[in-house]
């Protein structure tokens, strides 16, 4: 099944 | 001290009404070279970036950089008030408990002037840095709007696949399924009407169907989408203002 990635894992806090 | 007008408030309704479905407390920061705005939506799926050039503004000036925490739904109701082809100027001081939204149609010498309480608004600020994407396709905003619209109805996921010289938009779900295949095509008369494709590598992606109802609200900002895809970073979705974007950052769905 597919699942839902987060958009937060893909970009650093700056 | 920020002092910004707008030649026609309709420009920063649609703006607005671009991005306040799917986020709803901004910080607009304010600089001398313009305005930009980030939100993640409750979910952290979709991430909307807006910037707003000074050059998008009949005038500008801001002296001192200033953040505005707004509230979407209360900015809306308050944006709803003026007329589409009044001029529309926000003020605020360099340490503002509010802005002034001031509404005038310079022919009747008819003046609305509106306070909107500002917050504290606390949201990290992302650094988004320039992401290398394996496929890149320009659209008119209107057709990709309706095939996603069309495509939601059957299932809450849509599947885009970018082949050489293919773009296709696939829904599969309880009641059926339907799939939407676009080929790059040149439209010299209106070339806004064109669908160009640049593929780097073949592009296989699925979205929720929900996010990207909300995307595309971006549609009233321009004739014209940006739709960037890799399979290693978020999909991007950007609607060019005359200076500056709404830009829409989409993780996908992957195989678990």
């Amino acid at each position: 099944s597919l699942k839902q990635k987060s958009i937060a894992s893909f970009f650093n806090r700056s | 001290m920020l002092e910004a007008k707008f030649e026609e408030a309709s420009f920063f309704k649609r703006i607005i009404d671009g991005f306040k479905d799917c986020v709803q407390l901004v910080n607009f920061q304010c600089k001398d070279d313009g305005i930009i705005a980030q939100a993640v939506d409750d979910s952290r799926v979709l991430l909307v970036s807006l910037e707003i050039g000074s050059e998008s503004f009949q005038t500008y000036r801001c002296d001192h950089p200033i953040t505005l925490g707004i509230d979407l739904n209360s900015l809306s109701k308050i944006l709803r008030c003026g007329n589409n082809t009044d001029t529309l100027t926000l003020i605020a001081d360099d340490t503002p408990d509010s802005v002034l939204l001031l509404f005038e149609d310079t022919k009747r010498e008819r003046i609305a002037e509106y306070s909107l309480k500002l917050m504290d608004i606390d949201a990290d600020f992302l650094k988004i840095e320039e992401l290398a994407y394996e496929s890149t396709l320009m659209m008119p905003s209107a057709e990709f709007a309706k095939n996603v619209r069309d495509l939601s109805q059957l299932s809450d996921s849509l599947t885009f696949t970018i082949t050489k010289e293919t773009i296709k938009f696939q829904a599969d779900g309880d009641i059926g399924s339907g799939s939407v295949i676009l080929k790059p095509y040149v439209n010299m008369d209106d070339p806004d009407q064109s669908i160009k494709l640049e593929m780097e590598q073949p592009v296989d992606l699925t979205f929720g169907s929900k996010y990207l109802l909300d995307i595309v609200k971006g549609s009233a900002l321009s004739n014209k989408v940006g739709i960037r895809l890799s399979s290693e970073a978020p999909a991007l979705f950007q609607f060019d203002l005359s200076s500056g974007f709404l830009q829409f950052f989409l993780a996908p769905k992957f195989n678990d």
